[in-house]
């Protein structure tokens, strides 16, 4: 009986469950197929892809436990200011299969070749950088939504009113990762301090699509919807 | 808010429709 019960495997973290059922639908980015093939075509693409995937992040972290809980003006603040690392975060998890391509969606993926030709490179090598450290660290699925909501809850967000309780909720997504990584990663005592140190490469690769898509803004010659562009303004 | 009010409607009413 011992020996049975000692190989079965470690009940998943209550947290890790809740997120990986959180965890949106695949998203397609559709590029308009009346515009050619070339930069405009693409940086529209990525811009109405962007507009979805904020609509789709505001829906996801209202099902992050604890969240709900902060108040709407903090919920507000949050999401302004760590909308783009978590969207960022989705990319480089979609990217993780594919070697040197970013996966903005499922049917929207750039090579290099591909980035250069629609004016995405700079963009795109910063998101490789980024990819490349995950893939190194062999990023888990589990380890991806704790990692993401606690990109949210690391907001460090001037306007957030009540600290304490966005403290609180880091915390517990805080201790969700140090328990699954204590229980289903033993033998590497370090790997949920490693997964925290990707944080700044995710904040910082953020400020340079944020950089980006407000070149595209003040450009003028893509359109954007207006939730993107109230999420971009509220960046500045 | 009044800046914010896409971000602030679909905090508080959670429907996505009608952006």
């Amino acid at each position: 009986i011992a020996t049975a019960t000692s190989k079965k495997p470690a009940p998943i973290n209550p947290m890790v469950s809740h997120l990986l059922v959180a965890e949106p639908e695949k998203l397609y980015a559709m590029p308009d197929p009346a515009l050619p093939d070339g930069p405009l075509r693409a940086t529209s693409a990525l811009c109405d892809l962007a507009d979805r995937e904020i609509v789709v992040i505001i829906g996801w972290a209202k099902n992050i436990p604890g969240f709900p809980a902060l108040s709407l003006a903090d919920q507000m603040s949050v999401l302004q200011s760590a909308w783009l690392e978590v969207l960022v975060l989705g990319v480089a998890w979609r990217s993780l299969p594919c070697e040197d391509e970013v996966v903005f969606a499922e049917d929207f993926a750039l090579d290099e070749e591909g980035a250069r030709a629609a004016g995405l490179w700079e963009l795109s090598a910063a998101l490789l950088q980024l990819v490349r450290k995950y893939r190194a660290l062999r990023l888990e699925r589990e380890e991806y939504v704790l990692l993401k909501a606690l990109a949210l809850a690391n907001s460090d967000s001037v306007h957030i009113e009540d600290m304490a309780a966005v403290q609180r909720l880091r915390d517990v997504l805080h201790e969700a990762l140090l328990e699954y990584e204590g229980s289903r990663r033993p033998e590497e005592p370090r790997r949920a301090g490693k997964l925290l140190l990707t944080l700044p490469l995710l904040r910082q690769t953020a400020a340079r699509a944020l950089h980006h898509f407000y070149g595209i803004k003040l450009g003028g010659k893509v359109p954007m919807h207006k939730l993107f562009l109230e999420m971009l303004e509220a960046m500045m | 808010t009044e800046r914010h009010k896409i971000l602030h409607r679909l905090l508080q009413e959670g429907s996505p429709s009608d952006i």
